[in-house]
């Protein structure tokens, strides 16, 4: 369910212990 | 009973489609391509603690997949993102602002699967437009089922297409197909149409 | 008409050549055979500072494709060098000393394109073969277009074999298909005959 409980909230992928991409200018050049 | 040269065009089409990313349509999850994930909610990669690297004899960390697999065209066997249980969310941020119009599922086929089933596959799974990353509840787009006797790719249309335009969706699975430990995703794809 | 096993050669032919880097041809200008990019000349990477790449939240640098993709057979959305505006220049080390028989340019297919149009395609080329890599004019060993209206995957062949072989070739790209900021060169390949 979407509603309610613990699983609404963004986990933050701030905490893996893995290189995260994120696009904050536009679309790469394709 | 057809000729040589209508069998070679019936060929050539149907390999011009394979090599068009084998739908011929555009991915606007696809992480070259523009798309990224935003976050897994509250579900939690499955840390099998099985893929050790070393170097020079040193063990330095244990391997496993990040959820950025699900949005990358290496569909190899292990190549998925492995999240614990059958309950697992995906926010991913797309290329563009789109309408979308389907979905696709991809996992490996059971004649490359090591263990003989792909047990580890998706099943019920539901697909809703975010108006931004912290919505709590999206707009639904359709309710799928992933059928593991069908072909490795699916794809699912959007029964109903949305008025307004999404750059963000959440993939939200709920059962697969019998795994007790974990549930592995393959690649994402989302198809549409981009707003002018 | 034709029977049921000629078809099946037919397709299996087809699947064939299709598994052979779709040409069925050496490409001596490949990464991992040998290839390598010496020089860029005055060309600019494009650089957008679109990707960003983080761990534990904290920014690391902004990721963007370098010269080296072209060499490389990953073909994806994104999975270009783009230079900017439309003249680009590519000194490229094959993994032997040939003489050239004919080139391969490829782009996405328009179908896979965000966008709609793949305006950032390659137009006008040339090549030129170089003794040394700090040669400033090479032998020209043909001129040549990249069709938008075209296959993804374009082969020119040399029009006047070379008399001397070369280790090193110069792709200079003189216009693009349309987009004002950038051009993106996907994948190009050197087919030719190698030196006995």
């Amino acid at each position: 369910s979407q509603s309610g409980g613990p699983c609404c909230s963004p986990a933050p992928l701030a905490r893996t212990p893995y290189l995260v991409l994120n696009y904050v200018n536009g679309l790469p050049p394709i | 009973g057809i000729t040589e040269a209508q069998a070679r065009i019936i060929v050539n089409n149907a390999l011009k489609l394979y090599s068009q990313d084998k739908t011929g349509m555009v991915d606007f999850a696809l992480e070259s391509g523009g798309g990224s994930i935003l976050s897994t909610r509250c579900s939690e990669t499955h840390e099998t603690k099985t893929a050790l690297i070393s170097l020079f004899g040193i063990p330095l960390w244990y391997f496993s997949q990040s959820p950025r697999v699900v949005i990358q065209p290496d569909i190899y066997p292990g190549n998925c993102w492995a999240f614990k249980g059958s309950q697992g969310y995906l926010v991913v941020r797309l290329s563009m602002e789109i309408h979308p119009t389907s979905f696709t599922l991809e996992h490996i086929p059971k004649t490359l699967s090591p263990t003989g089933n792909i047990a580890s596959a998706p099943k019920n799974f539901s697909v809703y437009g975010l108006e931004n990353e912290y919505q709590e509840e999206g707009q639904l787009l359709g309710q799928f089922m992933f059928d593991q006797e069908g072909e490795s790719l699916q794809t699912f249309p959007v029964p109903k297409r949305p008025e307004r335009a999404f750059q963000i969706v959440e993939l939200q699975i709920f059962s697969n197909w019998g795994h007790p430990e974990y549930t592995c995703l393959y690649r994402f794809r989302v198809h549409g149409v981009p707003v002018k």
